[in-house]
């Protein structure tokens, strides 16, 4: 781990002599080499070590008696800084459907997520409505419909069709029959997909959603930046789900896309079925990035 | 970095970032770059697009990329076990090869060995009817090894000339699901002689350094034969599949470039390098 490969370190710097700033550098050196292999963006991680460099070669560790863990607390609490600190809530509407809007790239966990959201709201007492606005994956309003059926939450879908038009009229029939919280789940796209990514800004246009979620794999490497920053610019995300925590990623994805759109990560995804959905702990993920 | 003339410092940081933005990962760089500041010495280079051009030379020479097994029409079926963690293109991968092998007048079934998550069967359904490759399901729910059986059954009665197993999405972690992958091999093994003559990973392109350890522990679990970089349409480059190769001997045989059903071909080095740039 970290905190392992540092207390070596700075044994070896100690047997030396008094430690000195060009020493804690090479301490740093091995945090950068940390937060790469975390999958955390290489600008980022540049960024970060420069924030906390102040701190890291002050007296707080040249004198400690436990330079090692001076400087993994110092990472430690610039992390959880980064992380936004405290965990953050979604926002409901005061009168009217709160709309939720899904959106992020190919395969990334957005179906699921909708599912685990819906039945996450339903349990707490609110009326969810499932909406399919992908109309291009083979059976994907099957697979919304399945999840639908599974948390017992109702799914408005009219097949192929405008996303648009479809989400429209599911504001609609939400207001109508009295359903507080309208999920859209929409189709994965590249950031890059200009006809896609406009797709989406007139989908929010028309529907005004209160949350604009970007679903994120906790696997995704260096591109996560350009992806989240791509996606905050087009849309004005409120806040971003990241999903397949049950594995062994690392997850540094987080600190990337939080660092480039300083919005909240609001939730994680920790397995396949629908009660796998935990709200974000700022700290539980950065010991997990520290490894 | 390709507007710079000389090989100073700042055009090593250069080249270093690039490869990390492109998920190389730090140790691969670290050799890569290390590798070129040699031989740029050995060699006498002076500008960047020399070095360039020896770093573009070199790693596609180094990349791996053998054809799949050929399908010969004396093993029939010709069977492709298809796995991966959740998400990464496998259901898509297998409708675009199913549609390859139709077009070159081949009989495909498709099996639907993902019996777990909601409309799975459906999606390669889709698939198999755009292709016109058969397919085998059960009800969701079931043993995946069942349907694997009864497809190879099938397959074999009806003297089919390829199948696609496509399994359920599973992160490499989870021990009851490696588990289960590695049943569903033995079920193919004792249908098919000499089965399955290809087992593919299937890799999604904007993943980071997780690749490393879904590429070993599906190969310890499945032995794989190759992988399938998907989703190259995006900004991501998979350079992970560099460290994958170095560690553990695994070659990349497709690229997916996109979600139609023609938008996957075989694994070509030299476009790859050039892309990086
Ligand atoms: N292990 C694990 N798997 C997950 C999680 N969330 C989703 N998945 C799986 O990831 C795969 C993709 O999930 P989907 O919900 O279909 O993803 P999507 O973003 O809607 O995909 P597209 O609509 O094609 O863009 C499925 O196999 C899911 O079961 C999670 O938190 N953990
Ligand atoms: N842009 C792009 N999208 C792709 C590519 N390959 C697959 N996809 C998309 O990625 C998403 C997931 O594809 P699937 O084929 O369902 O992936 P899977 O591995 O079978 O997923 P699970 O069975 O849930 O684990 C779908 O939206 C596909 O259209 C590709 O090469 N490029
Ligand atoms: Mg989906
Ligand atoms: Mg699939």
């Amino acid at each position: 781990t970290l905190s392992d490969r540092l207390a070596a370190i700075f044994q070896r710097l100690r047997s030396r002599g008094k430690l000195t700033e060009s020493d804690v550098s090479e301490v740093l050196r091995e945090v950068r080499v940390a937060l790469l292999e975390a999958d955390v963006n290489l600008g980022v991680v540049r960024d970060f070590i420069a924030a906390i460099r102040e701190r890291a070669v002050g007296a707080e560790v040249l004198e400690s008696l436990t330079p090692a863990q001076a400087v993994i607390k110092i990472v430690h609490d610039g992390l959880i800084d980064m992380l936004g600190g405290t965990t953050e809530p979604l926002h409901f509407a005061p009168t009217g459907p709160t709309v939720i809007m899904l959106v992020g790239l190919q395969g990334s966990g957005k179906t699921t997520q909708a599912a685990k959201l819906a039945a996450r709201l339903r349990e707490a007492g609110r009326r969810p409505l499932l909406v399919a606005c992908d109309v291009y994956r083979p059976a994907a309003i099957t697979q919304l419909t399945t999840l639908g059926e599974q948390v017992d939450v109702p799914v408005y879908e009219e097949g192929a069709g405008d996303p648009v038009g479809i989400a429209r009229r599911a504001l609609e029939q939400a207001r109508r029959v009295g359903n507080s919280v309208v999920l859209l789940d929409t189709a994965g796209r590249l950031q890059i997909d200009e006809p896609l990514m406009r797709e989406l800004a007139s989908l929010k246009a028309a529907v005004s959603p209160l949350e604009s979620l970007l679903v994120v794999d906790a696997m995704t490497g260096q591109e996560a930046v350009n992806v989240a920053k791509t996606f905050d610019e087009r849309l004005a995300l409120t806040g971003m789900i990241l999903t397949k925590l049950d594995g062994d990623a690392r997850g540094g994805a987080a600190l990337s896309i939080r660092a480039v759109t300083g919005k909240p990560i609001k939730f994680i995804g920790v397995g396949e079925k629908v009660n796998a959905l935990e709200e974000f702990h700022p700290d539980r993920l950065v010991s997990r990035i520290l490894g | 970095l390709l507007g710079r003339k000389l090989l100073d410092d700042q055009f090593w940081e250069e080249l270093e970032e690039t490869l990390i933005a492109a998920d190389f990962g730090l140790p691969t760089t670290e050799k890569i770059v290390g590798d070129l500041k040699i031989a740029a010495q050995q060699q006498n280079l002076t500008l960047a697009d020399d070095v360039i051009r020896v770093f573009k030379t070199d790693v596609a020479d180094y990349i791996k990329h053998p054809a799949m097994a050929p399908v010969a029409a004396s093993t029939k079926p010709h069977v492709v076990l298809v796995v991966g963690v959740n998400g990464s293109g496998k259901t898509t991968t297998i409708g675009k090869l199913a549609a390859q092998d139709r077009k070159q007048g081949r009989s495909v079934m498709l099996v639907a060995a993902d019996t777990f998550r909601a409309a799975a069967a459906d999606q390669l359904a889709v698939w198999a009817q755009r292709s016109g490759a058969e397919l085998v399901r059960h009800t969701e729910g079931g043993d995946p090894a069942a349907v694997v059986f009864d497809g190879l059954a099938a397959a074999k009665a009806r003297g089919i000339d390829v199948v696609y197993v496509d399994t359920a999405g599973r992160l490499q972690t989870k021990h009851n699901l490696m588990e289960e992958l590695k049943k569903i091999r033995r079920v193919i093994e004792r249908a098919v002689e000499g089965a399955p003559h290809e087992t593919l990973l299937v890799l999604d392109a904007t993943t980071g350094q997780n690749a490393l350890s879904q590429a070993k522990l599906f190969h310890d679990a499945t032995n794989l034969t190759g992988i399938v970089l998907t989703k190259l349409d995006g900004t991501a480059k998979g350079g992970i599949i560099i460290a994958i190769m170095d560690q553990v001997d695994l070659p990349v045989k497709y690229i997916g470039f996109g979600e139609k059903v023609d938008q996957l071909r075989p694994f070509d080095p030299r476009g790859y390098v050039e892309a990086l740039f």
